[in-house]
């Protein structure tokens, strides 16, 4: 099984 | 005063298509080298990077920096009323609460403006690292979409396998499971048909088939696509909008329980 990742943290906000 | 021309209301349509499916809103942003996009879908799994050149637009003017908020169902709808050979015009006054979009036929013998209220929103602009992938494929977009179509039948995710060999698709649930398997091509005569991929060292990673999807939706705008993983960070799937721009969905990979 597997979960859905976030995009949260992979980007910096600015 | 902000002025952006393009001859064909069907690219500015196609792009509307391609972003609209993920953002029920978003900020354009304009300045004088053009407009960018940026935005989450609500659930923080995908990104859109859309970016279109000033120099690319047949006429261009943009005085002072400008963000314009819209909500793309209403764009969509005003969008409609435009035929694919009409060319568009989009105008909006510095520090404006609308955008117009004017829509002239090939002859000039029909010309319509349509007002949109311009929505003030909220919205953090991102920093996305430079990085380095592990693998680059690049492919026909059509073969792409075509794959995610077929795929999203057996199940809800798409496990993308990248190796020098080739690349592999593959989905399975209920029903059984399917496998797609892409070598590389070297068919100089038929470029748009080649796969080509560069490859630092093998990858495999699992998307939601329903993002992948939406991301095909950007297939009229670009005959080709590219596709660049690393382990553990985010797909990024990109359409050259020929003479225009790019659009780019960055989409957080599944992660093994």
């Amino acid at each position: 099984t597997s979960t859905q990742g976030r995009l949260d943290g992979f980007f910096k906000v600015l | 005063m902000f002025e952006a021309r393009l001859v064909s209301s069907g690219t500015l349509k196609k792009v509307l298509d391609a972003i609209k499916d993920l953002l029920n809103e978003a900020s354009f942003d304009c300045s004088d080298t053009g407009i960018q996009l940026q935005a989450m879908d609500s659930s923080h799994v995908s990104l859109v990077s859309l970016s279109l050149r000033a120099d690319g637009f047949d006429k261009y003017r943009c005085d002072r920096n400008l963000t314009m908020g819209m909500n793309l169902a209403s764009m969509t709808k005003i969008l409609k009323c435009a035929n694919n050979d009409d060319t568009v015009t989009v105008k909006a006054q510095d520090d404006a609460d609308c955008v117009t979009f004017v829509f002239e036929s090939k002859k000039q013998e029909k010309i319509s403006d349509y007002e949109m209220k311009l929505m003030n929103l909220d919205q953090e602009h991102l920093g996305i690292p430079e990085t380095d992938f592990s693998c680059v494929i690049h492919m026909p977009s059509g073969e792409f979409s075509r794959i995610c179509r077929d795929l999203s039948q057996f199940g809800e995710s798409v496990i993308i396998s990248c190796t020098k060999e080739g690349v592999r698709f593959s989905s399975s649930g209920d029903i059984g499971s399917a496998n797609i398997k892409l070598a590389q091509t070297n068919n100089i005569d038929k470029e748009e048909e080649t796969v080509s991929i560069d490859l630092q060292e093998p990858v495999t990673l699992t998307f939601a088939c329903q993002y992948l999807n939406s991301f095909t939706k950007a297939t009229p705008l670009s005959n080709r696509v590219s596709l660049s993983m690393s382990a553990n960070v985010p797909l990024v799937v990109e359409y050259e909008i020929p003479d225009l721009g790019h659009i780019r969905y960055y989409l957080a990979p599944k992660i093994e329980e």
